[in-house]
């Protein structure tokens, strides 16, 4: 899976997501990366989250609104919420996998349970940050 | 104005020991590519969604990740695509699933959120909506690489002494999903 958050000049954040989803699936198995709430999400007012691994247990939570809602209805920041998401909700139920994301203010997450997840991320006047490992 | 853009390609058991000098190049250098293609156009004054567009292809193109080329194979041998994406103004989204000759599926998602009233498209359908707006199309046979097919064979392996096996879906997973 690939994803992207972009936050622009205008306070725009969009989020999207990529996927060939799981090896040997059958049945027209769909994981959490096109759904809407699940594997994507983005509001102005809040964050934009794409996200990455074991689609049944992201779709089962709606990781990617959840942190959303959180940040809107209980003030949390994009770290605490997706902390909370990934490493206890997730994790909690025996999911794998991670999100990246950002806010309004061009905050930047980049959570995960795996050993490791691709990732990284530019803003403004920082140079570019790639990383492979946790 | 702030800027900023942050990209994944995957999850999972990704283990120092099994990433040889250059492969772990050549990952750190396509995410390099990604970032800076993404966060060039926000520089300049373009959108979001034009940022993450171009992001998300250059990560599709490579056959390094799970999408696009280099997707892994289903038990049929073939690659099925989802996408997915959402513009955070006014809550508009649009999303694929199970798309077999759309080269760029987050293009197709980009033309459901634009061009049509639905938020999900599936299957054929999705593709016949991707050729009517003129999106490119591939043979299915293009988004197979060597690497995955070994990838199913060996899983396909597994599925005949175990039973029915999913194989998780990120490099170097070797955690295996019953279904």
């Amino acid at each position: 899976t690939v994803g992207a958050v972009a936050l622009d000049q205008s306070g725009n954040i969009v989020a999207g997501t990529s996927t060939g989803g799981m090896t040997n699936k059958k049945y027209g198995r769909v994981g959490d990366s096109p759904i809407i709430g699940a594997g994507t999400y983005a509001n102005n007012n809040t964050c934009g989250i794409s996200c990455t691994g074991h689609g049944e247990y992201f779709i089962r939570l709606g990781v990617a609104k959840d942190v959303s809602d959180q940040m809107k209805y209980q003030n949390k920041s994009i770290e605490e919420a997706s902390e909370h998401t990934i490493q206890d909700q997730l994790t909690e139920i025996g999911g794998t996998g991670g999100l990246v994301g950002l806010d309004k203010d061009g905050n930047i997450v980049m959570e995960f349970n795996t050993p490791g997840m691709f990732r990284g991320y530019k803003k403004t006047k920082e140079t570019t940050v790639v990383k492979i490992y946790k | 104005k702030k800027i900023a853009i942050v990209i994944h390609g995957g999850a999972g058991v990704i283990k120092r020991e099994n990433m040889t000098p250059e492969k772990d190049k050549a990952y750190r250098e396509k995410l390099d590519e990604a970032l800076n293609a993404g966060y060039s156009i926000l520089e300049n004054g373009g959108t979001s969604e034009e940022a993450v567009i171009s992001a998300i292809m250059i990560l599709e193109n490579s056959p390094l990740f799970n999408a696009g080329k280099g997707a892994v194979l289903t038990h049929n041998e073939e690659c099925e695509l989802d996408a997915s994406i959402m513009f955070g103004k006014n809550l508009n989204a649009g999303a694929v699933a199970g798309v077999k000759t759309v080269k760029n599926p987050i293009l197709a998602a980009q033309a459901v959120m634009h061009n049509s009233k639905h938020v999900m498209l599936s299957g054929k359908g999705a593709d016949t909506f991707a050729e009517e707006q003129n999106l490119e199309l591939v043979e299915a046979n293009y988004f197979i690489t060597e690497r995955r097919h070994k990838s199913l064979l060996k899983a396909k392996e597994l599925e005949q002494s175990q039973g029915y096996i999913e194989r998780g879906n990120d490099e170097g997973n070797n955690n295996f999903k019953y279904g």
